[in-house]
């Protein structure tokens, strides 16, 4: 009846002490997101100059950043990992979150000296990362 | 880890072994074998220490090696996507030893000098299997000739003095008439072998004897003038051997595997084959192979 609703309406929707912006905090994406670096070598730096002739520079690219905790499709990850992150927060904090990895390479083609003086050029596979995931 | 076998013997200055005890393409990839990059990668590794010191190879290979490289790569290194050779190595030897025989007699027309190479195969790992295998010849720079010149080409491998009796019997020589055409703007002139080497090279011989002799004569048909006797070939440098092959090791890129399966193969050689047997894809070989161990 009206009295009824009228009382339930002059209640307050959220308690006293609750902090909304605090509320939302847990759903905002880390600053730091999981996501693809480069980092450009040179084979000189590894003094390999003298047997790698090609390519001249090489990234291998790679990943880095916090996973959200809510990460079930965003980056392809397995249901399992969701798992993981509440094992961590709510039952055991030594089991570590899940980590922010290589989901996809790329292969890279070379050209070598061999000690012989014979030259190869070899393509390998998996070297160049080109996609990250949380697992 | 262990240098291989070859770059030991190199280094030691020993006799390369013509005949490598015959090695299963099954044999795990111990220290040893380990394929191309994991060596050096683990070295720097273990004590951040540069690379054994290299023969430095012929300017006029790495030239062409290079163009090889362009055709296949982009600049970052990348396999080019457009190209759809099955080869995922290229390998390029120059002659560890060559000397010209007697010079051809110009009145009885017989052959001009012919040359002796002998090829050291010590860096052809047991997981490469050959697909196609050229003689690479490139001309001295001061060459030039007015018009095309037909040329033929007579290959001959020999036997080592003494061949282990486990290799299958090579006939003690093989003569190889191949036809080609020099004319001013080519480069390079590739005669393809590969129907010559393939059994040596699936036998893992170390090691490749044979003797070459290029004549060329200018082509009649556009200059009658001409003279008919053979020209002198001096201006032909040692030819260099070019393989193709299939690297089978898992860190080896397959191209035509990540075209047309989505999972990557098992790692092993083997089973890599198996699947290669069955063209239709895994799940039929997955088939087969269950109806077999129902039969």
């Amino acid at each position: 009846d009206q009295e009824t609703v009228s009382s339930e309406l002059k209640k307050p929707l959220v308690p006293a002490s609750f902090n909304l912006s605090e509320y939302f905090k847990q759903f905002l994406f880390p600053q730091n997101e999981c996501e693809l670096h480069d980092f450009r070598l040179s084979f000189s730096q590894l003094k390999w100059d003298n047997w790698i002739v090609a390519p001249h520079k090489y990234n291998p690219r790679y990943c880095k950043g916090d996973c959200p905790r809510a990460v079930g499709h965003r980056y392809g990850s397995p249901v399992h990992t969701m798992v993981q992150n509440i094992i961590h927060e709510k039952l055991d904090s030594s089991v570590p979150r899940p980590s922010c990895v290589p989901a996809k390479y790329s292969p890279l083609s070379v050209l070598v000296i061999e000690p012989d003086g014979s030259i190869a050029y070899k393509e390998y596979e998996d070297m160049i990362a080109t996609k990250c995931t949380c697992r | 880890s262990q240098a291989s076998r070859g770059e030991a013997q190199i280094a030691a200055g020993a006799p390369l072994e013509t005949e490598a005890e015959p090695r299963s393409s099954l044999q795990p990839l111990d220290g040893r074998h380990r394929p191309g990059l994991l060596s050096p990668l683990f070295k720097v590794l273990y004590d951040g220490q540069t690379e054994t010191p290299r023969l430095q190879p012929d300017d006029r290979a790495l030239h062409y090696m290079k163009r090889l490289y362009k055709a296949c790569a982009t600049k970052e290194g990348i396999p080019k996507s457009n190209r759809s050779h099955l080869y995922n190595t290229v390998r390029l030897f120059t002659p560890c030893a060559q000397h010209k025989q007697a010079p051809g007699d110009q009145v009885t027309g017989t052959l001009p000098s012919s040359v002796d190479l002998l090829f050291n195969l010590d860096r052809v790992t047991a997981v490469e299997h050959l697909l196609k295998s050229v003689l690479l010849y490139t001309f001295n720079n001061s060459v030039s000739f007015p018009s095309p010149v037909k040329c033929v080409c007579n290959l001959v491998i020999k036997e080592p003095e003494f061949s282990s009796k486990t290799l299958p019997r090579v006939p003690y020589s093989f003569t190889f008439p191949s036809q080609f055409e020099l004319r001013k703007k080519y480069r390079w002139i590739e005669i393809d072998v590969t129907a010559l080497l393939q059994p040596l090279v699936a036998s893992n011989k170390r090691s490749i004897h044979m003797s070459v002799n290029v004549t060329c004569v200018k082509d009649q048909l556009q200059h009658p003038s001409a003279q008919d006797g053979p020209l002198n070939m001096t201006f032909l440098v040692a030819p260099s051997l070019l393989l193709y092959l299939n690297d089978t090791s898992a860190q080896a890129y397959h191209r035509w595997y990540s075209l047309h399966y989505k999972k990557r193969p098992s790692q092993g050689p083997d089973q890599k084959r198996e699947l290669s047997a069955y063209p239709m894809g895994e799940e039929a070989a997955e088939g087969v192979r269950s109806s077999r161990h129902r039969r």
